[in-house]
């Protein structure tokens, strides 16, 4: 899976 | 951000705010599990490490802010509050609450998106949260009645993480590079968990009788 940068989900 | 996320959040405050009444109103925390707080303690604690790196939104910081202080003030409410602590089911709560932390934690040394600090505790949180509802299910079960407030705390608990996965479906469709699988199998794994509760709980609204779990 590609990598998120930052989570944006709590 | 889309409604099912929004919804989410919501009701995992709700299931926050429910507890504390619980707890504030009643002054007891019989029913409770102080393993299961202390868990949700540790998770946002190690979730949240990029509090105050990655600035997401202030909806985003503001929300990590009172879960990470409502689940310190539950755990030390608990620990500390000369009445409160009288009314801890401590003989019930016997769930050897260790070993989830351990084995959340080579899961998430082996199974994570980047070999990094960061990257490793965000998927020891993913993990450990699906698993810390564990000693407060084996609480209620030992304890056999729930009371309303318990019951609607661990409802609203389990409720939330269902949104989120209607949230991943829908950001699975509405994203293009939208792959988040650890938190997604996490997710589902949850909201099984809660599944033989939300059976119970349902029969017992449906027969307006107090909620039994079986022994």
């Amino acid at each position: 899976s590609d990598n998120e940068e930052s989570h944006d989900e709590l | 951000m889309n409604i099912f996320r929004f919804a989410g959040d919501m009701t995992h405050l709700i299931s926050i705010l429910v507890l504390l009444l619980k707890i504030y109103a009643t002054k007891s925390c019989s029913g409770i599990s102080l393993k299961t707080q202390e868990l949700y303690a540790l998770v946002f604690l190690t979730r949240y490490l990029d509090l105050f790196t990655d600035f997401i939104s202030v909806y985003n910081t503001i929300m990590k802010l009172v879960f990470i202080a409502s689940s310190l003030a539950v755990v030390c409410c608990m620990r500390m509050h000369r009445v409160v602590r009288r009314s801890y089911d401590k003989d019930l709560d016997t769930f050897r609450h260790y070993f989830l932390i351990l084995a959340s934690f080579v899961l998430a040394l082996l199974v994570n998106e980047k070999f990094t600090f960061q990257e490793i505790f965000w998927a020891f949180s993913i993990y450990l949260e699906a698993l810390a509802i564990l000693p407060q299910l084996v609480l209620l079960q030992r304890s056999g009645n729930v009371d309303n407030l318990t019951g609607q705390y661990v409802f609203f608990l389990g409720a939330y993480r269902a949104f989120y996965i209607l949230n991943w479906i829908y950001r699975y469709f509405t994203e293009q590079h939208f792959s988040r699988w650890i938190a997604c199998v996490s997710g589902l794994v949850q909201t099984v968990l809660y599944a033989d509760f939300f059976y119970y709980y349902f029969i017992s609204w449906k027969n307006n009788a107090k909620m039994q779990l079986p022994a």
